[in-house]
């Protein structure tokens, strides 16, 4: 069955969903069949990857409340080996709305245990929305490591510490197997000086579990996803698109080893 | 009684901490007396002020919860005219915690309208979470307008809609004088072309909504809450200060007209 990596930080903007989007996009390219499940309501990694409205009737929300099978949801992307289970409108109301739901904090870990036969991946991305609450706690019981992005910016580093207790909150509770796969520098303009600092600030907090890749501030990712296209696909050769090949190739170096 | 703004968007890290804070320090600058009320769990505007963990016991999850009358939870910063309800640890488990809770979308309102004759401010600027939750909601509620802060960039684009639509049901529902102050353009680049396209749509989408100051990408913005100051007092005559010291004289320009 897949690895499931949830890419998640409470923290807004530090590049949650275009490192979901452009990693998935790299490990696809080296012929790895990757699944992307859209767990924010925004529905920036459906977007990102150029979905049409047409894709997007069946999603997330549908294999939250059970009312339709992880295999039914899946829909290619224009990425070879790449596919994603969308984000719809109706999640936005999920948090307050599955309050009350059995086995709330399950809800995707049960769906990928029902799903095992009917779907083929070698890893699951898991983009999570900017906060800490019932969507993220679900794909931390459902996933085997947490992918943490860091943007290089001061209140960046303000709520590791209550991301890392979340995850070992997590680990007791409903998932003994949840680690860290790794965090993952974004966002670093070496022209800035404070880039270095939390560099190495995050270096000293969690040693080897940062990448050694980092992502350079480079404005072509942030220009892909206005043509529905991952960076990979958008422009190549630009130092954004070389940091996520070399990020994909660490991870499966990573993953070789253990 | 206070003109309250919500500082609100869903969308992460697009500049609510940052506007929220130097917004009202330029406000505080020219004599307006302002409270800032940090409703993020992350605590950014509370450190991005300076706040020492003793000045952190009472907060704003106290106020939610009716153990802290406002005026108690209230303490001075730096910046003269500028106080704030700060942002407590126990604020992050108030989304699940607080469901059950007796009014609970009206929290804030009735803490401040609980709180008239006892605090004494002109503006009340409310930083808001990267969510639609509770916790938005209550600034919602309360709040007489809100300020969006919108981030220059594509992915930005995609949830005003959403946005537009939870202001209109609270207005509905929960709190009828309930407007948008106004959209404000952050990291503006000029280099990035991106930025105009944004730009454009924005104020194609909401005319003369949006202020005709733009916040322009500013390195030295980013870099003064690692001092625990407000840009316009790490460096003054940086384009990021000029810009919200603009912003302030729109708003209050704006505020004069009506
Ligand atoms: N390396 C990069 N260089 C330049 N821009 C980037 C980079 N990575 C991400 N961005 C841009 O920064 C913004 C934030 O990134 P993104 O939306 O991926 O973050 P996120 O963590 O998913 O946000 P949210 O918390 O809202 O889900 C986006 O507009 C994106 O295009
Ligand atoms: N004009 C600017 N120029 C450069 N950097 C900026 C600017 N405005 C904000 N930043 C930086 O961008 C990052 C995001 O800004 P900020 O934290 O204020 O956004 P936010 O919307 O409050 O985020 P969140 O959604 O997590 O609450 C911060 O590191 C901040 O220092
Ligand atoms: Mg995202
Ligand atoms: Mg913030």
């Amino acid at each position: 069955s897949p690895r499931i990596l949830a890419v998640a930080n409470q923290k807004g903007g530090v590049g949650k969903t275009t490192t979901a989007i452009n990693l998935a996009t790299a490990l696809a390219a080296v012929g790895k069949r990757v699944l992307i499940l859209d767990l924010d309501p925004q529905g920036n990694a459906s977007t990102g990857l150029g979905l049409e409205a047409a894709q997007r009737q069946t999603g997330t929300y549908d294999v939250l409340i059970g009312a339709a099978a992880m295999a039914a949801a899946v829909v290619p992307t224009l990425v070879p080996n790449l596919s994603i289970v969308p984000a719809t409108a109706d999640l936005a109301g999920a948090e307050i709305e599955l309050v009350d739901l059995e086995r709330r904090e399950f809800r995707i870990a049960d769906a990928f245990a029902a799903a095992r036969g009917t779907i083929d991946f070698d890893y699951v991305l898991i983009d999570c929305p900017p906060a800490l609450g019932f969507l993220t706690l679900n794909a931390l019981v459902a996933a085997d490591a947490v992918l943490v992005p860091l943007q290089c910016e001061f209140f960046a580093l303000e709520g590791l510490s209550h991301l890392i207790r979340t995850i070992e909150r997590v680990r007791e509770k409903f998932n003994p197997r949840l680690r860290i796969q790794g965090v993952v520098l974004t966002m670093y303009d070496k022209r800035n000086k404070l880039s270095d600092l939390v560099a190495a600030d995050v270096r000293g907090f969690f040693g080897d579990k940062v990448y050694d890749t980092v992502i350079p501030r480079n404005v072509r990712v942030s220009e892909a996803p206005s043509h529905g296209k991952p960076v990979l696909l958008y422009d190549l050769r630009c130092s954004g698109s070389q940091a996520y090949i070399m990020l994909a190739s660490e991870l499966l170096k990573q993953e070789a080893a253990h």
